[in-house]
């Protein structure tokens, strides 16, 4: 069975769709197959990777019920996009009044599910019945965060959240630290704040890095755009974690 | 009548509670009579201003049909917050069962607006039918955005969630570029590419300032934190802006 892992956190613009991008495209370079469901209607994840609008999207699966395999985009050797839209936006809604409404993403996903190594779901911040279909999809996980007081914060929210949901928090797998900031007092301070909390969960910190910011201007992930970063090393070094973790290859 | 301003952006982390928190407070030192409503469950207008959590709040008038001036909680003075909760999370499925669901927050506003001078509505990242709701009880739309590629990106499925919402993109006042950093290339390219294409709704940038980063986990609005830092200069010069254009003293 593969590998479901949602990428989320309540609070917005930490690194979710930077992590989401650059972890499938660094499993995809291993020969991993990537499946990545975009579930925030920003639909940053296509943007990044610089794919047209496809025919078909979530939206499709989730609502027309049309099969998930006639819904993706390739969007990298080894790695298929299942797109956001805009539409899903009044699908929220939608999505609420049915009695499965919490396991629609789920259930939808189920008939592909098998072809992948690893299924990655985008979550957008906040919380709404997407993301919290992706929470109740998800065998994993991760939780990227901004070393900034309201996000460290959030993260008691998000836990109590995930328990709810989930029932535990086992399958929290991995805290990660991003735009971590060496020449600012309040980066280190933070992260010794998180790892005293919560301990073995936190992985090394991604460095803060303009290239970071600039390869989704260009539809490029960071191993394209610029290769020898400290944003290609730092998630280089993040898929080999995981990928040990996982123990794949 | 007041202004209700809905202070929204899907893209998470550009600067929307900060913005909540500091032009509310620079409205209020001018003597406004002002209500914040944090329509986001992370609840992080509470944080930054350092206000324990009430007993009452916006989901108690949501859900436990609560009157409004029951649940307030006196942030400053001049300031009322109608706080945030966890439990929104699960509220919001319940509103979109409702017949009125896009309403729902205008009504329960409805009894103590004419109280205040200005209310401002702190919105989550993303759309959820809190946010919706936001936008529908909003006389005024303020956007926030950071200097970067994907936000300014959204900006446009911003735009026509507006105009699908609210009928036109009348309410929509200005356009906010936050945390600009002049050492940074894309920072002014970017804010030229705003200006083109949203003209005058661009207001002069908020310049990256790390204090306002600091300033919630003090519990202390920028003024109060920093009243000397380019953050202070940069949100009461923003606060001047806006009290010429709603022709306040
Ligand atoms: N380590 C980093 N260094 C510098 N910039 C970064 C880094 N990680 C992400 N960024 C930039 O910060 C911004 C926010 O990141 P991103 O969009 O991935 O966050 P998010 O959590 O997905 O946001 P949202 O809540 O809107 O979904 C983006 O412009 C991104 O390019
Ligand atoms: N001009 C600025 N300079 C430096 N830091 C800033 C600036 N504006 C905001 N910040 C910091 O950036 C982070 C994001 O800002 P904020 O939380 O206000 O954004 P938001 O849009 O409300 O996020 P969310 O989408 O989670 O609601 C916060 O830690 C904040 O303190
Ligand atoms: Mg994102
Ligand atoms: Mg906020």
């Amino acid at each position: 069975m593969p590998r479901v892992i949602a990428i989320t956190n309540f609070k917005g613009g930490i690194g979710k769709t930077t992590t989401t991008v650059n972890v499938a495209a660094g499993f995809a370079l291993k020969g991993a197959r990537i499946l990545i469901v975009d579930a925030d209607v920003q639909s940053n994840v296509r943007i990044s990777f610089g794919v047209e609008e496809p025919r078909r999207n979530l939206y499709d699966v989730l609502i027309s019920n049309k099969p998930v395999a006639d819904c993706l985009t390739p969007a990298r050797p080894n790695i298929d996009l299942l797109a956001s839209s805009d539409d899903l936006v009044a699908a929220q809604s939608e999505i609420s009044r049915r009695p499965d409404w919490g396991r629609v993403l789920e259930t939808a996903l189920r008939p592909v599910v098998r072809h992948y190594d690893f299924v990655f779901i985008d979550c957008s911040a906040s919380m709404n019945v997407l993301n919290l279909n992706a929470l109740m999809a998800a065998s994993d996980i991760l939780v990227p965060t901004a070393l900034e007081h309201l996000a460290i914060e959030g993260l008691k929210q998000l836990g109590r959240n995930i328990s709810r949901i989930k029932g535990t928090m086992g399958s929290l797998r991995m805290i990660v630290p991003t735009m971590f900031d060496a020449r600012n007092r309040q980066s280190h301070v933070l992260l010794t704040t998180l790892r005293e909390t919560y301990g073995a969960l936190v992985t090394e910190p991604i460095r803060i890095n303009v290239r970071l910011s600039e390869a989704p201007a260009h539809g490029k992930t960071i191993y394209e755009y610029d290769p020898r970063s400290n944003g290609a090393t730092d998630y280089a070094a993040l898929v080999e974690k995981l990928s040990v973790m996982f123990g794949f290859k």
